[in-house]
């Protein structure tokens, strides 16, 4: 038997908006520890990465370990019957092919139940390895969008030049150039707010705007977003998801040949 | 001329 209770359903939601256009399906692995999903797109460009804490769940329960293959716009569709407010419950038994949805209002007035077929999928599985990135930047997720959103008007293509005074982001194409240059905040009264670099060693690297836009569906999780770049490695564009986890995007950079 | 590479090329199938 598999239950997770999260009061907070809205994370389902805007977790599901964050992935559904970059993949297409996924495997959620399931395990007394919480919830896994690792799942390339179909470019095999970048790779997605998510981890659900059981703890930080309102009611978690796994009594065997369990491959949950789910068709993502799918499973999205049925997420948004839910309410911003609704407490969801997904449940399964051990070797179900369809798994519950269960949406209930914060008065307990209202409980919609929805089931929806898993899918057999053999997904490769990659190892990441642990790595120390030689820039480190956080910064608000609604200004990294913003810049993905901006500089996709220049270019298909995002430099990203991290020294110790700040990060500059830019595009440039038939139309022109364009530069955004962020400075490290000078006093960080406002967490949220704040632009912090951690460097170790300057870098300059260019990814793929297309990829970069698609990662920044998942501005509503988090304020704040983290870029780890080291050189000539994927980017990691990382989104905590409240107590329960996070959601990590790996993006191959582009090389010069 | 910048060529993108594969996510695949970086992280071993485990």
């Amino acid at each position: 038997m598999f239950e997770a209770r999260l009061v907070q359903g809205s994370l389902w939601k805007k977790l599901l908006e964050s992935i559904k256009d970059l993949l297409n399906e996924a495997i959620f692995d399931c395990s007394s520890t919480g919830i896994t999903l690792q799942a390339m797109d179909s470019s095999h460009v970048s790779l997605v990465s998510i981890s659900m804490n059981s703890d930080g769940f309102d009611t978690y329960r796994c009594d065997r370990n369990l491959s949950m293959g789910i068709h993502l716009p799918s499973l999205s569709k049925i997420m948004k019957c839910a309410g911003n407010d609704d407490i969801i419950t997904m449940k399964a038994t051990d070797d179900a092919d369809t798994v519950s949805l269960v949406f209930e209002s914060q008065n307990n007035e209202k409980v919609s139940d929805y089931e929806m077929k898993l899918i057999d999928l053999d997904t490769e599985h990659l190892g990441i390895p642990e790595t120390e990135y030689s820039c480190v930047v956080k910064m608000p997720s609604s200004e990294f969008q913003r810049i993905c959103r901006d500089l996709s008007q220049l270019g298909d293509s995002v430099v990203i030049a991290c020294t110790k005074e700040g990060v500059k982001f830019s595009a440039s194409g038939e139309l022109g150039t364009g530069n955004i240059k962020l400075c490290q905040s000078a006093s960080t009264d406002k967490e949220e707010e704040a632009v912090v670099v951690d460097m170790n060693e300057a870098v300059c690297l260019t990814f793929a705007l297309r990829y970069l836009n698609f990662f920044a569906k998942a501005t509503p999780l988090s304020a704040q977003v983290q870029l780890s770049m080291s050189k000539d490695v994927p980017l990691v564009v990382e989104y905590k998801i409240s107590e329960l986890g996070f959601l990590r995007f790996y993006l191959a950079p582009k090389i010069e040949d | 001329f910048t060529m993108q590479k594969s996510i695949m090329s970086f992280f071993s199938k485990v």
